[in-house]
C-alpha cells in the first residue's frame, strides 16, 4: 500500500516539517 | 528509547536498531523494519506462545523513489551503551555499542531529511523538508499490513497480524519567528 502526503499552502521560503 | 548502533549484534544490512517493550525497530538504508511481539496471554505459562519467543509479524516501510544509498547517522548520543556477551567466544561478543536519542537518514529525497526519534516511548519520525522542496515527493510504502486505513481523525492506522501499528495524522508546521505555525496535511492512500 502507497501513502503520501497532501500539504496546503505554506511559506516556501521556510523548511517545514512532516511529522506522521 | 534509545537506538543502538550495529556493531554485529544483528544482520548487516541494519544500520541501528532500536528496543521497545513489544517491538524492535530495524533501520536500514532502504527501510525501516518493525518486527512486532504479540503480547503473551494474561495467565500464560512460561514456555506458552507469546512474547518474546514468538514469531514476530513484521512490517516493512519503504519510501518511494528515494535515495536507496541515503546514509544513517546517529545524533545525540546518550550514556548508556550496550553489550552483548553471545556464545562463548569472546572475539563474537559485541562490547560498548554506543546508543542514541535520534537516527538521521539525511536527503533521502533531494531536499528532505528522515529523522528518527522517541517520544512517550513510543518511535516517531519527522521529515524535515528544506525551502523549495516539494514535499508531495515523499511517498511511503508498507508491506505486511493485513489492512490499512485512515481513520475520522485522520490517523493512519496499519492492521497486522491482529495488532495495530497507528501513525497520527500528520503534524505539518513551521517555525514562524520562534512560533510553531501549522500548516494543513493529511495522507493520501
Amino acid at each position: 500500500v502507497r501513502v503520501g502526503f497532501q500539504v496546503a499552502a505554506y511559506d516556501q521560503s521556510r523548511p517545514l516539517v512532516i511529522d506522521p | 528509547l534509545s537506538f543502538e548502533a550495529n556493531r554485529g549484534q544483528t544482520d548487516s544490512r541494519v544500520k541501528f536498531l532500536s528496543r521497545g517493550s513489544g517491538y524492535t525497530l530495524f533501520l536500514t538504508q532502504r527501510e525501516a523494519v518493525l518486527a512486532l511481539r504479540p503480547a503473551p496471554a494474561r495467565g500464560t505459562r512460561p514456555g506458552a506462545s507469546g512474547g518474546e519467543d514468538a514469531t514476530p509479524s513484521v512490517l516493512r516501510m519503504h519510501l518511494l523513489g528515494a535515495n536507496p544509498a541515503a546514509p544513517l547517522s546517529g545524533l545525540d548520543a546518550l550514556p548508556g551503551t550496550v553489550n552483548y556477551f553471545v556464545g562463548h567466544d569472546p572475539a563474537k561478543w559485541q562490547t560498548h555499542v554506543p546508543t542514541f536519542a535520534k537516527v538521521k537518514q539525511s536527503q533521502v529525497y533531494p531536499g528532505v531529511d528522515l529523522v528518527y526519534y522517541g517520544n512517550q516511548r513510543q518511535v516517531e519520525f519527522d521529515f524535515l523538508v528544506t525551502p523549495g522542496t516539494d514535499p508531495t515527493a515523499i511517498r511511503l510504502s508498507f508491506q505486511g499490513a493485513d489492512e490499512l486505513k485512515v481513520d475520522e481523525q485522520g490517523n493512519l492506522l496499519l492492521r497486522v497480524n491482529g495488532g495495530e501499528v497507528r501513525l497520527a495524522t500528520p503534524h505539518v508546521y513551521q517555525e514562524v519567528q520562534g512560533k510553531q505555525q501549522r500548516v494543513a496535511a493529511r495522507y493520501i492512500v
